[in-house]
């Protein structure tokens, strides 16, 4: 599975 | 989300709140530094530039909005403010920008995921934040004074910052392909310089007698 795009982090 | 990110945003997101509303409650922002204020300011600027582009959950939206918000609002108060600006001590806050600001531009041009302006903030953001309390630490130092300095707010950033530690571990062994360096080394930094903050801050407490915490 490939990283999910952008940055899900604050 | 995993219970250590929720726990991390909400210590991370009550530490500004704290603050912000310590200042607007006793009109002072005595031992506050308004440069460290600052930098965080422009780390949630420039780390938010997708705020409009990527849709992440509706609560990655919310708390990106408080986070810019209350940032610059403590910002504006220590500035602005008429009656709290008087009590911010210009001659103590001293720490130049540029000994910041210069090397995570720099860092963030040649250490990167992809060289992208949107990436490159990105990770200019993540430096910038592992380094924004060096201000505080050296108005700390030179003031020894820590009654301003709320116990609650250095108590919240630290339990933010080692949350998110305990997130990154959790989520490195549940998530497929979780790997990330640069947030990693930066994060690690950053928590290392809060320990010193926080050294000092236990080091006057212990000596200094009595540190009021507000109620």
């Amino acid at each position: 599975k490939e990283q999910p795009q952008g940055h899900d982090e604050l | 989300m995993n219970i250590f990110r929720l726990a991390g945003d909400m210590t991370h997101l009550a530490s500004v709140l704290v603050l912000l509303l310590k200042i607007h409650t006793i009109k002072s922002c005595a031992g506050i530094s308004l440069k460290t204020q600052e930098l965080y300011a422009i780390v949630f600027a420039t780390r938010y530039l997708d705020i409009f582009t990527d849709f992440i959950s509706l609560y990655n939206t919310i708390m990106k909005l408080i986070f810019l918000g209350s940032s610059f609002s403590i910002v504006w108060y220590i500035r602005q403010h008429k009656i709290v600006r008087r009590s911010y001590d210009k001659d103590q806050d001293t720490f130049r920008y540029v000994f910041i600001v210069l090397p995570c531009i720099f860092l963030a041009l040649i250490i990167n995921e992809k060289f992208t302006f949107k990436e490159v903030m990105w990770t200019f953001s993540l430096y910038l934040e592992a380094v924004a309390i060096l201000p505080q630490l050296v108005l700390l130092q030179r003031t020894r004074n820590i009654d301003n300095l709320t116990g609650q707010y250095v108590f919240l950033l630290g339990a933010y910052r080692a949350l998110y530690i305990l997130n990154w571990i959790y989520r490195y062994f549940t998530e497929p392909h979780y790997i990330h360096w640069i947030p990693w080394i930066a994060g690690i930094v950053q928590t290392l310089l809060y320990g010193d903050f926080f050294y000092y801050y236990f080091h006057s407490w212990k000596n200094n007698k009595k540190l009021q915490l507000p109620a």
